[in-house]
């Protein structure tokens, strides 16, 4: 599974965040700890331009992810080269 | 940039557009952030004598890594971050003894970049005694901020994403970004979706069109809140002769500065006739039989492999010298680089009269000379044959690139690590690197957006670009059109946009077409994005499309229009019936009291039979901020499906030309 695994982009509701949470890095680290036991799989957590995450997910994961409450969308990432 | 001041016309006494635009320090302080590969610190583009503290708005971090101090930010570079999470997940640990896990520039595409948009002065700046002159930024006072987000092996969209949302949290005021990825719809583009919301906190994004041309729909970074930027050629050469045996002489570049050829001439070979590979003539890594090469002058043709790496791959055979020559798709553009060997860049049609001779003549033979930097070149700017043309795939009603700038052999500054062909087999050094590319047209346009921005605190990212737009120039000064390096011939608003940058005049444009946060999100209504992919785009804002209204991509504010003719258009469905295109603007007066009064001319012989009705004819304007909004029609017969025509509306008061390009597409 770890070889599987690349790296999606997250988009997540702000506004959805549950009460229980004090920060939405809190949240955002609870759902994807709700679909994937592996650790340390969260890259950034985005707060300026984007309210979300990139994480490595195996693609199973990614699907999960995105039914998640709150959850929006979960893109892959892309590769952009120099011009 | 020892030379595009002066093209663009704000070179001014103490180095730079003294007269129009204010000085750092101010309210107008403006912080370009360039996502790059990095920053080389030390070079004296960095220098940050003469301005004032770093602005209390400023919120960035000079982060330490390998080989980088914190201390090496100072009032000029503000700002040094590295994201490469992404590059590191995606690709394994890095190479540490190949790039800095820092924000070191180890290749120096950033460092040119970031010093073309915003470097100091710096005199005595060459490239092996090649344009030299005093290199500096568009904005030679502004501040640099440097986001290093691409890698040895790219730049990854969770790195891409981690660098803007720092960028605009610091209080960047302007973005570059000269990359790209392929066309994907701007709910799943990294950068469109970073550059919206940037848009939101008022800065600019400036982004490059990418090097795809001359093929049409080629364009990268397309989202309507994006200013995306094409090249241009400067009036400047690098000319160098290559003498053939039979005594004819044909120009091409060099950039070469080594020990020079022989003046006798020396044997010259076809790549092709020296390599048992099929693509020979490419002078691919491995293709050239060395028996047959060496000593010789080699000529190659472009494409696929990088320039300067055939430069390599000819010496290391053993040759002597490289003639390299362009094919149907580079034609006459001429791009000169700093090769290893003695060496020349033709055009097609030189490159093809050597290839006649090397063909016909039992014992060819030829010498190359490299003569230097040659000034005042006309005609000048011309379209760069490699720069991305539209039509636009992802949105066809915008017309894109926006605006072409210098991007063609521009000198600017260039990191210690590596040589200016980055070859690793390079091992000289250099300040400073001429190159090519929309990377470089791109922070042209960033420091004169800061410029601009600095002029005008006041205006929006969408008023800076308008002003850009709406006063750049389609035609040479004697009236006829931008030509375009790859055919010869005229370039149309799909290879130049609104066309080239003109800074002078964008500094008073006398009318904006402004845009709004609220009219973006209206556009992507239009588009009929669902309200999942308005939350990705535009974040997660309670916002939904109003099912009672009737939304329009054409109603978008836009500097320019792209018309869209398809039967669907038509009231009878049948493809001969006319079709009418109605496109809504308005315009704020950021100017004195005027009356303004529209014309349009149409262009190609399809563009002949369009009609062209703008409502009302004649805008008054009384105050600075006054909006007006006006309507056109444009009325078409049916044509065969991909014909395309072009046309121009301009609103004038006799000191202001407010002008927008058309383009006519048939489908």
């Amino acid at each position: 599974a770890a070889e599987k695994r690349k790296t999606y982009i997250v988009h997540m509701a702000k506004s959805a965040m549950p009460a229980e949470y004090a920060d939405h890095g809190e949240w955002y680290g609870a759902s994807l700890r709700a679909v994937s036991v592996a650790p340390k799989m969260m890259l950034y957590a985005y707060d300026t331009v984007l309210h979300g995450f990139s994480a490595r997910l195996t693609p199973q994961e990614a699907e999960d992810l995105a039914c998640v409450e709150g959850v929006l969308a979960v893109n892959p990432e892309a590769r952009y080269e120099l011009h | 940039t020892t030379r595009t001041p002066e093209f663009l016309g704000i070179a001014g006494a103490g180095g730079g557009a003294q007269g129009m635009f204010p000085q750092s320090g101010t309210a107008a302080d403006v912080v370009v952030g360039v996502l790059d590969t990095g920053v080389w610190p030390e070079s004296r583009s960095y220098d940050d004598a003469g301005l004032a503290e770093v602005p209390s708005f400023w919120k960035g971090q000079c982060m330490a890594g390998a080989g980088f101090n914190s201390s090496a930010c100072n009032r000029k570079l503000v700002g040094a971050r590295f994201f490469n999470k992404g590059y590191e997940a995606a690709m394994g640990p890095m190479d540490t003894d190949r790039e800095s896990r820092s924000p070191r520039d180890d290749d120096g595409h950033g460092t040119h970049t970031s010093s073309t948009a915003a470097g100091a002065p710096v005199p005595d700046a060459s490239l092996f005694g090649f344009a030299s002159g005093t290199a500096r930024g568009m904005a030679p006072r502004a501040r640099v901020a440097v986001y290093k987000v691409c890698w040895l092996g790219g730049c990854f969209s969770s790195d891409i994403l981690a660098g803007m949302d720092a960028a605009v949290a610091d209080g960047c005021g302007v973005l570059s970004l000269s990359l790209g990825g392929g066309a994907a719809d701007y709910s799943r583009d990294s950068v469109a979706i970073g550059a919206f919301a940037a848009m939101e906190q008022n800065v600019l994004v400036s982004c490059s069109a990418g090097n795809s041309g001359p093929g049409s729909s080629t364009l990268s970074n397309v989202a309507p809140w994006i200013t995306t930027v094409g090249a241009g050629t400067l009036d400047r050469d690098f000319p160098a002769y290559v003498v053939l045996g039979n005594g004819k002489n044909y120009t091409g570049v060099s950039l070469y500065s080594g020990k020079p050829l022989p003046s006798t001439p020396l044997p010259i070979i076809y790549a092709a006739n020296a390599s048992s590979s099929t693509a020979g003539n490419l002078c691919m890594p491995g293709t050239l039989t060395p028996e047959k090469v060496a000593g010789k002058i080699v000529i190659c043709d472009r494409g696929v492999s990088a320039r300067v790496q055939k430069g390599f791959v000819v010496r290391d055979a053993g040759a002597a010298g490289m003639v390299l020559s362009n094919t149907a798709a580079n034609g006459q553009e001429l791009v000169a680089d700093a090769h290893l060997l003695p060496a020349a860049g033709v055009g097609e049609r030189e490159g093809m009269a050597i290839k006649s001779y090397v063909a016909s003549d039992p014992n060819p033979t030829a010498t190359i000379m490299v003569a230097g930097t040659q000034v005042d070149v006309h005609p000048s700017p011309v379209v760069a044959a490699f720069s991305s043309r539209g039509p636009n795939m992802v949105t066809p009603e915008i017309l894109k690139p926006d605006i072409i700038a210098p991007g063609v052999n521009i000198l600017a500054a260039w990191t210690g690590k590596a040589g200016p062909t980055g070859l690793a087999a390079d091992t000289r050094r250099v300040g400073f690197n001429i190159i090519s590319g929309t990377s470089m047209s791109c922070p042209h346009v960033s420091g004169l957006a800061a410029l601009l921005r600095s002029a005008h605190p006041e205006w929006s990212p969408a008023a800076v670009r308008s002003a850009l737009m709406t006063t750049a120039y389609a035609t040479y000064s004697g009236g006829s059109p931008l030509l375009d390096a790859a055919t010869g011939a005229t370039g149309t608003p799909f290879d130049y946009g609104a066309g080239h940058v003109d800074p002078s005049r964008a500094v008073d444009p006398g009318l904006v077409y402004d845009i709004s946060d609220a009219e973006y999100l209206d556009f992507l209504c239009a588009l009929k994005y669902s309200t999942t992919m308005i939350a990705a785009v535009a974040r997660s804002r309670d916002f939904g499309c109003a099912e009672n209204r009737t939304y329009s991509v054409g109603s978008l504010n836009y500097p320019s229009f792209s018309v869209t003719f398809s039967t669907a258009n038509g009231d009878g469905g049948e493809s001969s019936a006319a079709a009418t295109v109605t496109h809504t603007r308005t315009l704020t007066n950021v100017g004195g009291a005027g009356t303004y009064k529209v014309s349009t001319s149409v262009s190609g012989a399809a563009a002949q039979g369009v009609a062209v009705a703008v409502e009302p004819t004649e805008l008054a304007f009384t105050s600075a901020g006054e909006k007006k909004s006006y309507t056109v029609r444009f009325t078409s017969r049916s044509q065969p499906s991909g014909t395309s025509g072009f046309g121009r509306l301009v609103w004038s008061d006799g000191k202001h030309s407010v002008a927008s390009p058309i383009a006519f597409t048939w489908t």
